[in-house]
C-alpha cells in the first residue's frame, strides 16, 4: 500500500487489488483500471451504500430500473460474481469485464457465453436451455414468433452445432459454432471498454497530475 | 424465412446481454 495510488484506490474500494495488480491480471491498462472504478463507485452506491454492487443496482445500470427482473441479467450478475457472495466486488467487476473489452481473447468471450447459456451448470447447453433463452429474449422484446416457429428456430440452430448429434452442445461444439456464426458473440465485445478513459475522464485528470 | 434465424444471434441482442448501457450516462 505504498504508492499514491493504492492510497487513492485500496481503502475504499471493496474487493481492494491494487490497480497495477488488475492491469496486468487482465486486458485493460492501469489508466482503464483507475477509469472504471468510476463507473463502479456509481454503480455500487446507486441504492445501497455500502460500496458493492447488488443485483438491484446492476440491474438499475442496465434497465434503469432495479425491479426488472430478467433471465439474462441474472446469468450476467451470478457469472460476474465470482466469490459466490452474492454481490459484485470491484476486484470482480474488472475481472469479469475484462472479458468484454474489444482486446480480450476470443477464447475468453467464447468461454463466457458458453458458461452464460449453460443455464443448469451441467457442461453441456442443452435444447432446453436454447429454447428458454429463445423465450427469455421473446419475452423481453416486442417480437411475436408463434410456437412453431420458435420450435424451428431452435431446431434448426441446435443441429447446426450439436455436431456430433448427441442431443447438447459440448464447449468444443460451441467454439466451433461460434468461429462459424461470430455474430453470436457480437454482444461480447464492448468498444465503450476501449474508450472508457474517456468516458470518465476526470480520474485520469488526478492521475496524471499525480505523475 | 423466420427458420434460418440463428438463435444465438437472436439471444445475443437481449437487453439483458448489452452491458454497453452501464456506460451511458
Amino acid at each position: 500500500m505504498g504508492c499514491a495510488s493504492s492510497r487513492q484506490f485500496g481503502a475504499r474500494a471493496a474487493g481492494h487489488v491494487e490497480p497495477e495488480v488488475l492491469a496486468s491480471d487482465t486486458s485493460f491498462t492501469v489508466n482503464e483500471v483507475e477509469a472504471l472504478y468510476e463507473l463502479y463507485k456509481r454503480m455500487s452506491f446507486s441504492i445501497i451504500k455500502d460500496g458493492l454492487i447488488h443485483k438491484e443496482e446492476f440491474q438499475l445500470a442496465l434497465f434503469r430500473n432495479s425491479k426488472k427482473a430478467n433471465l439474462f441479467a441474472d446469468r450476467v450478475f451470478d457469472l460476474f460474481d465470482l466469490k459466490r457472495t452474492g454481490v459484485i466486488d470491484f476486484e470482480e467487476f474488472v475481472r469479469s469485464l475484462s472479458v468484454f473489452h474489444p482486446k480480450a481473447p476470443t477464447s475468453e468471450k467464447t468461454a463466457f457465453a458458453f458458461k452464460l447459456y449453460d443455464l443448469r451448470g451441467t457442461g453441456y447447453i442443452e435444447k432446453e436451455e436454447l429454447r428458454e433463452l429463445v423465450l427469455a429474449l421473446l419475452d423481453e422484446s416486442d417480437l411475436r414468433l408463434s410456437d412453431s416457429t420458435v420450435e424451428a428456430i431452435v431446431d434448426n440452430t441446435f443441429s447446426q452445432a450439436d455436431s456430433n448429434g448427441d442431443g447438447k452442445i459440448d464447449p468444443e461444439e460451441w467454439e466451433e459454432f461460434v468461429k462459424k456464426n461470430p455474430a453470436a458473440l457480437r454482444n461480447m465485445s464492448l468498444p465503450y471498454l476501449q474508450d472508457i478513459t474517456m468516458a470518465f475522464p476526470s480520474f485520469i485528470t488526478r492521475s496524471e497530475a499525480k505523475d | 424465412r423466420p427458420s434460418v434465424m440463428n438463435a444465438f444471434e437472436l439471444i445475443s441482442t437481449s437487453q439483458g446481454l448489452n452491458l454497453g448501457t452501464l456506460f451511458e450516462k
